[in-house]
């Protein structure tokens, strides 16, 4: 038996609309330790890479007598989704052996409770072995910010080139019709912490990427006021977003590089 | 001029 109720069902809104685009099918790997999800992009040069703890907070309750993958199409699940009210408090629910997951939303004041049940899909996806590795560069910004110099710099060309330096970060763009920078000091001196844009450096890295990407990732930026990028050359980036009282989603971009 | 990677030449299968 699976059953884990999370607390806030707009958490997992968001975590399926920011996905269900780039990613179509994607298996939910259970266990006792929590729900994991990887999946690939249909070029395999995006990968996404959730993480939801089940000793964290935002799971009321979890339970996983043992390990079971849920293939889900995200579109449909999406649309399940969008039957729960924001305050809803959901509960995921499987048999060992599972054909069907279930869906139950409990209302705030627990007068409406709704059930919806869907088919689970054999998905064959590939898993990468991702190791920990140490970043030449983090930078951590405000979530929206990330998000508005994604938008902006995509109306100008297809790809970004990232360089991070001791002073800061800058993003550049630069297509047939024009070029953009945007730099980005360190912001040491800003009271809250969530508006601060640091950048811890080993090495400087400049490496270019694909906005389009970027910018879709961009659209998990409600589920976390930061967002982290960690670079290395030559190596895929990582736009990692927190999310509170449950872990992350982290996305990974291959980079353009000179051919 | 630069060109798109995949993952597959930075992360092996699992």
């Amino acid at each position: 038996m699976f059953e884990a109720k999370m607390l806030q069902s707009s958490v997992l809104k968001k975590i399926i609309e920011s996905l269900k685009d780039l990613f179509a099918d994607a298996n939910f790997d259970c266990s006792s330790s929590g729900i994991t999800l990887q999946d690939m992009d249909s070029s395999h040069v995006a990968l996404c890479y959730l993480k939801l703890r089940s000793d964290e907070e935002g799971f009321e309750d979890y339970r996983c007598d043992r390990n079971i993958t849920l293939g889900v199409n995200l579109g449909l699940m999406s649309k399940i989704l969008k039957c729960a009210g924001n305050d809803d408090v959901v509960t995921l629910r499987a048999e060992d052996e599972p054909n069907i997951l279930t869906f139950i939303f409990d209302s705030k004041n627990s007068e409406r409770v709704s059930k919806y049940d869907i088919k689970l899909m054999e998905i064959d996806s590939e898993l990468l072995g991702i190791p920990d590795t140490d970043y030449s560069c983090v930078v951590k910004m405000p979530s929206h910010e990330f998000q508005r110099i994604c938008s902006n710099l995509s109306q100008l060309g297809d790809s970004v080139t990232i360089d991070c330096h001791k002073e800061g970060v800058d993003f550049k763009v630069a297509g047939e019709q024009g070029s953009g920078a945007i730099k980005l000091k360190q912001t040491t001196s800003v009271d809250k912490e969530e508006d601060q844009v640091t950048v811890q450096l080993n090495e400087p890295v400049t490496q270019s990427f694909a906005l389009k990407f970027l910018c879709a990732f961009t659209k998990a930026t409600s589920l976390s006021d930061t967002v982290n990028l960690s670079l290395t050359q030559d190596t895929p980036v990582v736009v990692e977003y927190p999310i509170a009282q449950h872990g992350y989603l982290r996305f990974y971009l291959a980079p353009k590089i000179e051919e | 001029v630069k060109g798109q990677t995949s993952l597959n030449s930075f992360f092996s299968k699992k």
